[in-house]
């Protein structure tokens, strides 16, 4: 049991910070440097580590060192999609759903979360995103669209595929 | 492997019966505030065996859909009590169809009754729930971590989670 | 006691209706009818109403009857606004703070709820809306920008009338 | 009457001091992820006299502005440290300053000290929290009821409250 969690950990933790990088990635001006955030996973007793925790730490770029809980909305939202993910790397869920995981994030974040997710999306690791700003799922690959039909009182469903296909 | 389509009957605000699909590896769902995108996630964790509690719901039954008086209040005009069933339909399903990376077709079908029985069938044949939860493992679908649900406002909670439910997740999926 | 609570209910229960059709009327197609959602505010146990409750009803428009429970992320938002504004019309305070309230609401919502706001922003009725999406702060009076100098590693503000001059 | 402007001096994300202002009708504040914009709302909600646990802090002192160690991780460089001033200030304060209808002006003052005490000042002068507050319910500001601060991602909630906390909002306000 021990053997099976500290493996799982340190493949977490080997992962957390190219995730989070990719996902933070920044260039403050044209010809700027690019800047990422900084991510990783510390035991609180490293001992026993199910005893007492694993502790997640994300600074976003340029800031200062601080608690998870001084983070805004925004900065929170993309510090625990780069968690998911991370844990996913060592648990491979065939799929993922995710509602409205955008809501906070400004334009830029929602740029960099709906390319990262275009950029991994394949046969084996799936996005079923719900959203309802335009700058993520003009990125999908195919749109489910749902419409309240009033005469019957339902929801019902189109499906479109982006690069031109309709079907229904 | 992939999540393919969905077809529901009678599923929260789904009437009848509906097909949904295909998803592609990347696909978005979109559409106007109570639309239902959020009842489709629930369809998707019910057939996986998610518990109604988390699907907005105190009851199984009211996963079932039900028609009720319409509000449809005009500009002028008042009153809205129209299409009054009482009899709606006493049972709801959902089937999702699944495709492993070696090509095999997979159907996932849970149903519910108004008395709030659940029903498991994996290939069309009735199965308990624990050998229906074995074959959604065989396929790395860990439902009880729930690792790759997210449902809406759920996000940032994640990110503050106290070290002790960090832990008990990644010993869920270790 | 019983007094004042009656009168600040009875105050409440009549304006919910028409500040929640305010917020939720729809045409549901050009030449269509205008529909518009129904709310009210009920006493559970009307002898001794600070005993038991007060229970809030808000339907959308063309939706069944439900409990506040089954509503929707977006029509959540659009019932809780409305009750904010009733709660208000009875015990005006002078300005309203609102932290990004449209997160979880499609465009025609954004549209009808910014509208609403500039509607009723006055000398006595201030609004102060923070908002990451431009269908809301276009419709504002004035701009309030901040922007993170990474120089100096601080938040710093920029103010901007919308009708064009610009003050730093 | 209304909010014309706000002063801060080392307020949380807002270092040295800063004139914010002024305040229309119908003002927004907008700006990217973190740039500080609920920081700016927490001001607003601290001069008034909100606790520091509604402000996303555990301590007051946590509202001082602190510089630390800034994460300056470059594509292609290592290391961060820089600036690493342990000896940031000692003090924060904000400065509403608000109309009434009337056309008086009024001036509410709220500074807080690292080790955690709080002063008020009312137009210059220093008083009691209780004194304070009474100014404000001279203006309909009741910050005890607080049904005019909506914090970030509050609003769902409102609607779905039990009639119990809904009845006690009432009263608040009655
Ligand atoms: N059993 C049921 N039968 C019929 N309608 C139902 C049932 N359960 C829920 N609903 C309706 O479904 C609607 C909510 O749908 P849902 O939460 O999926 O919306 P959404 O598209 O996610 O909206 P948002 O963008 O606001 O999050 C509600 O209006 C509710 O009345
Ligand atoms: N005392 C402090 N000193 C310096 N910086 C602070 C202090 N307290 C909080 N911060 C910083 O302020 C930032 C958060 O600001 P804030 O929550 O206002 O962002 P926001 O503009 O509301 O973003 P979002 O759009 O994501 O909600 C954090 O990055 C945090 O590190
Ligand atoms: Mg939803
Ligand atoms: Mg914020």
């Amino acid at each position: 049991r021990y053997n099976l969690f500290y493996s799982a950990f340190k493949h977490m933790e080997s992962k957390i910070q190219s995730i989070y990088e990719e996902l933070t990635r920044t260039r403050t001006s044209a010809n700027g440097p690019v800047l990422h955030g900084t991510a990783y996973l510390s035991l609180e007793d490293s001992e026993e580590p199910y005893l007492d925790g694993v502790k997640y730490h994300a600074m976003p770029p340029a800031k200062t060192f601080r608690d998870m809980d001084h983070l805004s909305g925004g900065e929170k939202t993309v510090a625990a999609l780069a968690l998911l993910f991370a844990i996913h790397s060592y648990q491979p869920s065939p799929f993922f759903v995710l509602d409205e995981v955008d809501a906070a994030l400004d334009n830029a974040n929602v740029m960099r979360v709906a390319s990262y997710v275009k950029r991994h999306a394949s046969e084996n690791f799936q996005f079923v995103v719900i959203s309802l700003k335009n700058t993520f799922y003009e990125r999908a690959q195919a749109l489910v669209g749902i419409y309240r039909d009033r005469d019957v009182n339902s929801s019902k469903v189109l499906t479109l595929k982006l690069d031109g296909e309709y079907e229904n | 492997g992939r999540l393919v389509k969905l077809e529901l009957e009678n599923f929260k605000s789904y009437k009848g019966h509906q097909v949904i699909g295909p998803f592609y590896n990347f696909s978005c769902i979109i559409g106007p505030n109570g639309a239902g995108k959020s009842n489709l996630m629930d369809a998707i964790s019910f057939v996986l065996g998610v518990k109604s509690s988390q699907l907005r719901s105190s009851h199984l039954k009211d996963l079932i859909y039900r028609g009720g008086a319409i509000n449809n209040s005009i500009d002028g005009l008042g009153g809205n009590d129209t299409e009054n069933d009482a009899s709606g339909p006493k049972r709801a399903w959902v089937m999702a169809e699944y495709h492993t990376s070696e090509g095999q077709v997979l159907k996932f079908m849970r149903i519910i009754t108004i008395n709030g029985a659940s029903e498991y069938r994996f290939n069309g044949k009735v199965t308990t729930y624990e050998k229906y939860n074995k074959e959604l493992e065989k396929q790395n679908i860990l439902v009880k971590a729930k690792n790759f649900l997210v449902f809406q406002g759920d996000v940032e909670a994640i990110a503050s989670q106290s070290p002790k439910d960090l832990t008990r997740l990644i010993e869920q999926v270790s």
